[in-house]
């Protein structure tokens, strides 16, 4: 059964599976260690490599693979940067790192909403939260800023020297997460198309561990899982994502929706706005009732508030020698079939009023009578009335017999 | 009583060229 549809074939809303959206993808680290080749990481040593890739990849128990960035000098400590393109939209719910080395003193993780563009603050971990981000620490959220980054101190101590967390929850802490079917800010404050993390200040680490064992203690960061959990944005009309033919990642839309993240109508599906489902309302986009007599049709915000917000779609080009907003009645110069439903091709007849006996070209839309001239009768005012008789004039036809 | 259709050919055009239809 597809979850989009209940039992009974009616829309409701569904969500692409809890995954940890890092999986398997390319990480871009800043720096990393193994060129020049050192006594713990040699890049052309598959036994001392630690590359990005070990960042996403799998981890079996008691077996974690570790990226490393270069080693710093001691008085010199950098910051390095991990960007992990998530290649759509996603809807996080956390970000977490397990590192291999001491967890750095500092820590900004930003996001992008639009590929790497443009970057907002998403949280900071530092000892140091006012000197380094201008930040208080531990400070709280209100309704008034739910789109703001904090920082905390937590999470930066020394120790554990190695399988040390940071975690960052989303929606932790933040007033509207009991609300987030209708709380936009945070709906788009969980949105996120690429991840950065950026580490300063490293700690110490073990002599064991340093690249030259004489320097004692070595300065670099090393992380063995980078998780992004999150569902795939789709908005609530999409139950799966999945590769397109050019490989990108999209819904799989449902409920008469398209687009990436299932983000508008599907063309003919205008009746009503777009909008995101939710536990209440799937909100499916509503054809536009055109009797098939068009294949296209726009909204108009202004019908649709005038119906009670019921519909708002309007036929274009009608054809069938139909007219109207729903092509629900015929042109100029055609007449309603009454034997035909409206929907039938042939539901508009030709009023074929009489070039002499008529006094115009458009027939009465419902009867089809034709305007005739004095006189003159018939439904296509071919003949001439009772106590008439043909005359030689087109302009009167038919003149009373004396 | 059904009264005969109007016959095109009776009518004069003289006058009246431009309303003639086609056929």
């Amino acid at each position: 059964p597809d979850p989009c549809y209940d039992e009974h074939g009616l829309p409701r809303r569904c969500v692409p599976e809890f995954v940890n959206a890092a999986f398997g993808k390319e990480v871009l680290a800043s720096s990393t260690c193994g060129r020049p080749a050192t006594r713990q990481c040699d890049a052309s040593d598959p036994r001392k490599v630690h590359p990005p890739s070990y960042l996403t990849d799998l981890n079996t128990a008691g077996n974690m693979t570790c990226w490393r960035s270069e080693s710093f000098p001691r008085l010199s400590p950098q910051n390095v940067s991990l960007t992990l393109s998530l290649g759509k939209k996603f809807e996080v719910t956390y970000v977490s790192l397990q590192f291999c080395s001491p967890r750095p003193e500092s820590v900004a993780i930003s996001k992008s909403m639009d590929y790497g563009k443009n970057w907002v603050p998403y949280q900071y971990y530092s000892s140091q939260c006012r000197k380094l981000f201008g930040k208080p620490s531990r400070a709280s959220v209100t309704k008034q800023n739910e789109q703001e980054a904090l920082c905390t101190d937590g999470h930066t101590d020394l120790y554990p020297l190695t399988g040390g967390l940071i975690a960052f929850s989303t929606l932790d802490g933040r007033p509207s997460a009991q609300d987030f079917d209708n709380s936009p800010v945070l709906q788009d404050w969980v949105t996120a198309t690429d991840i950065r993390v950026i580490f300063s200040r490293p700690q110490p680490t073990s002599n064991r561990d340093s690249d030259t064992a004489e320097d004692g203690p070595g300065f670099f960061y090393s992380v063995g899982e980078f998780q992004v959990g999150g569902r795939c944005k789709c908005n609530g009309h999409a139950s799966r994502c999945g590769k397109d033919k050019e490989g990108r990642l999209v819904c799989d839309c449902k409920h008469n929706t398209e687009g990436p993240e299932c983000d508008r109508c599907k063309p003919f599906h205008y009746d009503r706005p777009w909008q995101r489902a939710n536990a209440r309302e799937a909100n499916e986009c509503m054809a536009c009732t055109c009797n098939l007599h068009a294949r296209r049709c726009r909204f108009n915000m202004e019908l649709y508030k005038l119906s009670g917000r019921k519909s708002g779609g309007v036929c274009l080009n009608c054809r069938h020698n139909t007219a109207g907003r729903h092509c629900h009645y015929c042109k100029e110069g055609f007449y309603r079939d009454v034997s035909r439903p409206i929907t039938d091709r042939r539901a508009c007849k030709a009023c074929d009023c009489h070039p002499v006996g008529a006094a115009g070209k458009t027939c009465n839309q419902t009867t089809g009578q034709c305007p005739c001239k004095d006189g003159v009768t018939g439904l296509t005012c071919n003949r001439c009335a009772k106590g008439y008789q043909q005359s030689r004039s087109p302009i009167a036809p038919c003149i009373k017999i004396p | 009583d059904v009264m005969p259709t109007l016959d095109m050919t009776l009518f004069d055009w003289t006058d009246y060229e431009d309303l003639k239809p086609d056929s």
